[in-house]
């Protein structure tokens, strides 16, 4: 071989040379498409101008989206909820906290033998002052890690570096502020009350005009026709367990010392102007900027959120949607993940304008529990919409950016939404 | 699972974290 590589002349042919000039070519191309793509996110539009959610990544992500990952997450929830023997408990949970990185000592029972299930186990509390909360405006949410924070630019929030996704897709906001927001919506099951593409959903079975709904005069309306709810937070809800409460309520009726003192800490008064929120989409101050940020948590975390600041709720918007892992892995890779995934956005006010909390859901951890909203209901088996909408792998899911939408109007008569302090419980992520 | 904030604030805003850090319930995330 040595003797061959010294000695066999090296003969040149315009084929190779051709060849290799193509090849260059082509890498100079790929590279310039490459930097194109991130210079300037493709986004496609549909016939209304909106944007298409479309799943968009490496073939990976593509094979993921052909699993049945919303059947397989309600899977996990049901094997997680079986009750364990007494025996096992201590040992399983001991071994499940090694492995995910789980600080047991900070967990509400030293006895584990209190944990019925995997999934009790996961949802557990704390003790009480192990997580103190900061006088910042902004607290976290969540134990978690951060994975990106910064300013929506040009309504477009960043997923990763160079990956971007629609901020009206994310919270379901109108394109336009503009839009036409006059149209008249029955509903014929008020546990099914979707409606699609910017309109909006409400309760009760009745019609509301849109106008109506997102008007002052829609508080007035909903809290006379609504019987209260009797949530209890401390216990997750089974899969397809179905209450009578048909608006979100508190389950005790929120004293006025709550209200008032999260009134103060929002810097509004009672009478106040909502004209931030109940449009269906954020009117910015000049002097602001819309700012986000991302926390994941880890399977090992803590799965309950809690409210990052004094703030009001008025809406809750619950998109059906895929469940892809949300880890760190596939948001550099998958794009639009966020609009993607079933989640809940709840939108309201606090002292600087709009504010919203979106927890998304995950494969593992598909169901979204709110603590002031019995009504809630995600990760169910769903049937209807089916067609996809052109979201690319949801089969039988509503098409993107549709979504049911609650008021919590009357959570609160002096605040018109429900009232949240900062580092309050808001609700937490049950597995399947 | 993961939380995303979108929020309104004075341009003076800033965050206290950095991409990647750990945080707990209740610390400091940004103030003005």
């Amino acid at each position: 071989l040595a003797h061959a590589w010294r000695t066999t002349p090296t003969k040149w042919y315009p084929l190779p040379l051709i060849v290799g000039a193509l090849l260059l070519v082509a890498i100079n191309f790929r590279k310039q498409q490459r930097r194109h793509s991130k210079d300037e996110p493709h986004v496609q539009l549909d016939d209304n101008g909106r944007e298409v959610i479309r799943l968009k990544g490496p073939w990976s992500v593509h094979v993921l989206g052909a699993l049945p990952l919303r059947n397989m997450s309600r899977l996990w929830g049901y094997l997680n909820s079986l009750e364990l023997p007494v025996w096992f408990r201590p040992t399983g949970f001991r071994i499940y906290a090694f492995i995910f990185g789980c600080n047991l000592e900070e967990a509400e029972f030293d006895d584990l033998t209190r944990y019925k299930s995997l999934g009790d186990f996961f949802y557990r509390r704390l003790k009480d002052g192990v997580r103190p909360i900061d006088t910042a405006l902004l607290v976290s949410p969540a134990d978690g890690k951060v994975l990106h924070f910064g300013t929506v630019q040009g309504m477009r929030v960043e997923q990763v570096k160079g990956m971007s996704y629609s901020l009206d897709a994310l919270l379901g906001s109108p394109a336009s502020p503009s839009t036409p927001t006059s149209q008249t919506i029955s509903f014929e099951n008020r546990d099914h009350a979707i409606v699609h593409d910017r309109e909006f959903a409400n309760v009760n079975g009745i019609e509301y005009s849109l106008n109506q709904l997102i008007g002052a005069s829609s508080a007035s309306k909903s809290n006379q026709e609504t019987p209260p709810g009797t949530p209890d937070d401390s216990q997750p809800r089974k899969h397809g367990e179905q209450t009578d409460a048909s608006i979100p309520h508190p389950d005790t009726p929120p004293s006025l010392s709550h209200d008032a003192s999260v009134a103060a800490s929002v810097g509004l008064r009672p009478s106040l102007d909502r004209s931030s929120t109940t449009s269906t989409s954020p009117q910015i101050k000049p002097q602001n900027r819309l700012f986000f940020a991302v926390i994941y948590l880890a399977p090992g975390d803590y799965h309950r959120f809690h409210s990052p600041s004094a703030w009001v709720v008025e809406k809750r918007r619950h998109f059906v949607g895929e469940l892809f892992s949300v880890s760190p892995y596939m948001a550099a890779r998958l794009g639009n993940l966020f609009v993607l995934n079933e989640r809940v956005a709840l939108l309201g006010r606090w002292r600087h304008g709009f504010f919203s909390t979106v927890p998304v859901g995950a494969t593992n951890v598909g169901s979204i529990l709110l603590n002031f909203d019995r009504e809630l209901r995600t990760n169910e088996r769903t049937t209807r919409g089916a067609g996809g909408g052109g979201g690319g792998g949801r089969r039988g899911l509503p098409p993107p950016g549709t979504f049911t939408e609650a008021v919590y109007s009357n959570a609160s008569a002096v605040l018109g939404g429900q009232p949240l302090k900062a580092g309050e419980e808001m609700g937490g992520f049950c597995l399947g | 699972s993961t939380i995303v904030l979108v929020f309104e604030a004075p341009k003076e805003f800033v965050f206290d974290v950095h991409a990647g850090q750990r945080v707990r319930v209740g610390q400091r995330l940004g103030d003005l």
